[in-house]
């Protein structure tokens, strides 16, 4: 529905944002250590964006890197607790090393 | 697929069913995940043995909200379950959420089978597939008819453990194979050891460690072992300990867990399951003397005590830690924040069960267990250095005695 007010749009959009940060910090696409430094800290508006993309591109959704329609569908639909993304602190067979 | 980085090193595992939901009848319960198991016994050498009484690889639970994992369920929808990978203590442990309405074949509610043995693969080793038609897809697919293991699922497994005909043979293996770090993998935790008790003795200094809480109160450091504690400001160490009860009037005598400086300058205390909060050395006003439950601040009620509290100079919050998980406070420091407990691995290389922490002088944050500290480095969210250093480097000692001349770096 439009929202009443540019206020109220702006109130909306941030309410879902704070939405998608704590799942994206929940299923792993956000580093647990940057979740707790918060986003003014390890978190930038680049990782951020980038996190949302793999979130989309793991369910097969356009990539927007935004909060878009089909994203906050997605985060309505019940699934497992599980991380979907491994830290790499947590999967050494996925970590990158040197030759 | 994905596979975690721990899988169990033996093919005979066992699960045992701790409570079942009411939705649907213990028999039908024990049916339906003996099924689940059989999803994967199938295409692998595996086996799955229910057991009642004895102790078993894989503990399978019915809870709500907060259940003593670090893992809070979030009521009905959205989280219906989660699972640890393999690993000792909580590893292959299953956890459905009982806010669900669980059924079986049905549509008017959550899919007990299609959730469990979803769950089960994780247990037994394999993380989230993006693979829309896989059983491991982390979102709900509702249930199907005469449910087939999916290509995706098998390959995956069978990574891991092979196929039925590589059974191995029925000897004794270790049990399991643990992952050298205890990160958030839902893998296993760091074993949780008691905290050793402390009398009160002529050689028990803090030299030896095992201090049970410190913190920097107006620029002198405080630190507290048994029923004593010592302090240490610019000018050198304060020339004896003091009974903790004939200084802090109304503390617990025998010692205390915790406590730090809030942003108001009072002092909060924590002992067990109560806190109390001084201005000075008198107890604020009104302050029942028995002390509050620390349930007050919205930690669950299993929690039976806090092994250490910590401002942490990086955002400025307050921090309680038990075992391996941790809160925040809110700004006011009167209640958890939403989305907590989590899990200490966050705090990279810190040791859990912790005995203390505090902020130093230096703007640092350290982390006490044993006889050694731990520099907390913020910017990398670890410890500075892996191992820890000897504590009696941090408290002023000199061959095991705290001395009274030395100032701290």
């Amino acid at each position: 529905a439009p929202a009443a007010s540019y206020q109220d749009a702006t109130d909306w959009y941030r309410q879902r944002e704070q939405q998608m940060v704590t799942y994206l910090g929940e299923f792993g696409y956000i580093h647990d250590a940057s979740r707790e430094a918060g986003p003014a800290g390890l978190t930038s508006k680049e990782a951020y964006t980038a996190a949302i993309k793999r979130l989309q591109r793991f369910a097969h959704l356009p990539e927007t890197g935004v909060v878009d329609r089909r994203t906050l569908e997605l985060m309505e639909r019940p699934r497992c607790g599980n991380k979907d993304e491994l830290d790499e602190t947590q999967d050494s067979s996925r970590r990158r090393h040197k030759r | 697929y994905v596979t975690a980085n721990s899988k169990w090193e033996k093919n005979d595992l066992t699960y045992r069913i701790e409570n079942t939901t009411p939705d649907l009848s213990p028999g039908r319960v024990r049916r339906i995940l003996s099924d689940a198991f059989k999803v994967w016994s199938v295409v692998t050498p595996l086996t799955f043995t229910e057991v009642m009484h004895s102790d078993a690889d894989i503990l399978i639970q019915f809870s709500e909200g907060y259940h003593d994992d670090g893992y809070p369920f979030d009521g009905k929808g959205s989280v219906l379950a989660h699972a640890f990978f393999p690993g000792n203590s909580k590893g292959g442990d299953t956890h459905f959420d009982d806010a669900e309405t669980w059924t079986f074949n049905s549509t008017d509610g959550v899919d007990l089978f299609m959730v469990a043995a979803h769950e089960f693969g994780h247990a037994l080793g394999l993380a989230h597939s993006s693979n829309t038609e896989a059983l491991m897809y982390p979102w709900y697919q509702g249930y199907t008819d005469n449910f087939r293991l999916p290509y995706d699922d098998v390959q995956g497994i069978q990574t891991l453990y092979g196929s039925p005909s590589n059974r191995l043979p029925n000897t004794p293996r270790p049990p399991i194979v643990v992952p050298d770090n205890r990160d958030r993998d839902r893998g296993g935790e760091a074993p949780i050891t008691p905290r050793p008790t402390h009398p009160p003795t002529k050689d028990d200094t803090p030299c030896t460690g095992n201090i049970d809480a410190i913190t920097v109160i107006r620029k002198e450091i405080f630190f507290f072992k048994g029923s004593k504690f010592w302090r240490r400001g610019p000018n050198g160490l304060a020339a004896k300990p003091t009974e903790i009860s004939k200084f802090w009037y109304n503390l617990p005598s025998d010692g205390i867990d915790a406590l730090y400086e809030r942003s108001d300058g009072k002092i909060t205390f924590f002992k067990g399951d109560r806190f109390w909060v001084f201005s000075s050395n008198h107890m604020v006003t009104n302050f029942p003397v028995e002390g509050r439950r620390i349930t007050e601040l919205g930690v669950g009620k299993n929690v039976k005590k806090i092994d250490a509290v910590f401002t942490w100079p990086y955002n400025k919050r307050t921090y309680l830690v038990t075992g391996d998980m941790y809160w925040k406070l809110n700004a006011k420091e009167d209640f958890i924040e939403y989305d907590y407990p989590r899990d200490m691995s966050i705090w990279k290389n810190v040791p859990v069960p912790l005995d203390s922490a505090f902020k130093y002088w230096d703007g640092k944050t350290y982390f006490l267990k044993g006889d050694q500290y731990w520099e907390f480095y913020d910017n990398k969210m670890r410890t500075r250095k892996k191992d820890g250093r000897p504590i009696g480097r941090l408290l002023g000692c000199h061959n095991g005695e705290l001395k009274s001349d030395m100032t701290l770096r």
